[in-house]
């Protein structure tokens, strides 16, 4: 509570961010996957970026094992780690691609796009 | 930022565009996106590396560009696209294009027989649908008006009578159709049903054939007719134009790696295949060194 001023937000060099969505533009062309990647050859994946730190909030969707987990490590951080930020909710995108015989295949990747980040 | 792959809207309602130069607007074929990385690929990995370069390089169907755009858009609006029942409720839409060699004789075309390497298609996928899909070009001045009555086209797998699918064309208004032609579509899914084991699955052709055969709206059928004078000959057809089988079906593996490990096996070379087969390992040994820093 040191570091919090009245509006409940840190400031300093203390201050970490919070557990929340960040970009990450994915290049396939940059990966060397432009051989066997038609389209896209670039998109928004996101990534989760933050601290889980006490008091969570509760458009993190914490589970109950992050609250205990959470709580635990305000209590004492060297016991504990504190939750993890992780993706709780992910899309799909289409890809078009050659397979291994050379055909041209679409298919529907699941979990390629962040929605949203929590802890767990 | 996925729009940026996609050509624009105007561009879509304008005029179709060679599927070349959409691929080129929009989405790079193999051969360009290769074209930049072969010289330095070619000197780096040397022979390997230079034979895959020279091999020929896929170009992309406009049916499977169009299916691509259709569903990537409907994916940003929030739209799953296994709902859309052009999808067949698949995640997974494969194309093979047609091997099948010519026949040159003059004579007429009563049969002709396509050719698939359906080879690749994995087991561990489940099938739901399967398409043939033949262009069939305007008929021509040689078509003759003349020509009445009730075309059927019929499909069944080679060495086989068991009728898979059929269309029925109407001649009349065939001939006097402006249109440079169109796709005809036949559901063959039962010929790739059911589907035998693994290892018997390799290397394995799928042959269908294509007959039509003639017939009024009062008679019965008759007699087979010439595919060629139908718009159906095979003769010189640009790849755009090339029949195609299209497979549909529902994937189980859901992560990238089962084609990841498939172009690795392909291009043994190759330094994405070597990026890939280092990550793994880099990773292992960063695990055990840290693991090593902790005792």
């Amino acid at each position: 509570t040191a570091y919090n001023n009245r509006h409940g937000k840190r400031h300093g060099k203390k201050a970490r961010l919070r557990c929340s969505k960040k970009a990450l533009h994915v290049n396939f062309k940059e990966l060397g996957w432009d051989d066997w990647i038609i389209a896209p050859l670039e998109y928004e994946a996101y990534h989760c970026e933050g601290v889980c730190d006490f008091p969570l909030r509760s458009h993190l969707e914490p589970t109950n094992h992050a609250i205990i987990q959470t709580l635990m490590n305000s209590m004492d951080p060297g016991s504990t780690p504190p939750s993890c930020c992780v993706p709780t909710k992910l899309t799909p995108i289409s890809i078009l691609y050659t397979d291994a015989g050379n055909n041209v295949v679409y298919k529907q990747y699941e979990d390629m796009v962040v929605e949203s980040c929590g802890c767990r | 930022c996925q729009q940026a792959t996609i050509p624009p809207a105007a561009a879509a309602a304008a005029p179709a565009p060679h599927p070349r130069e959409s691929a080129k607007a929009g989405m790079r074929t193999r051969r360009e996106s290769k074209a930049p990385r072969l010289p330095r690929d070619a000197a780096r990995k040397g022979p390997p590396a230079a034979a895959a370069a020279a091999q020929p390089r896929v170009e992309p169907h406009e049916y499977m560009l169009s299916l691509y755009r259709t569903y990537s858009i409907a994916e940003k609006l929030g739209i799953n696209a296994s709902f859309f029942q052009s999808s067949k409720a698949a995640n997974t839409i494969t194309s093979f294009v047609d091997r099948g060699r010519d026949d040159l004789s003059p004579s007429a075309l009563r049969r002709q027989k396509y050719l698939f390497d359906v080879s690749t298609l994995a087991d561990k996928e489940e099938l739901v649908g399967a398409e043939l899909r033949l262009f069939r070009k305007a008929p021509g001045d040689h078509f003759s008006k003349a020509q009445t009555g009730l075309a059927h086209l019929q499909v069944s797998p080679c060495l086989s009578g068991r009728l898979l699918d059929s269309k029925a064309l109407d001649l009349q208004k065939e001939a006097s159709s402006r249109a440079d032609g169109d796709w005809e579509v036949f559901d063959v899914w039962q010929a790739l049903q059911p589907r035998q084991p693994r290892k018997q699955q390799q290397q394995q052709q799928l042959c269908l054939e294509l007959r039509a055969v003639g017939g009024t709206r009062t008679h019965g059928p008759g007699q087979m007719l010439d595919l060629r004078s139908l718009g159906l000959g095979r003769g010189a057809r640009p790849q755009q134009e090339k029949a195609l089988l299209v497979v549909f079906t529902r994937s189980r593996l859901k992560n990238l790696f089962a084609e990841l490990r498939q172009e690795r096996e392909n291009q043994p070379g190759h330094p994405s295949a070597h990026a890939l087969s280092r990550a793994p390992a880099a990773h292992g040994h960063l695990r055990f060194q840290s693991r090593r820093t902790r005792r």
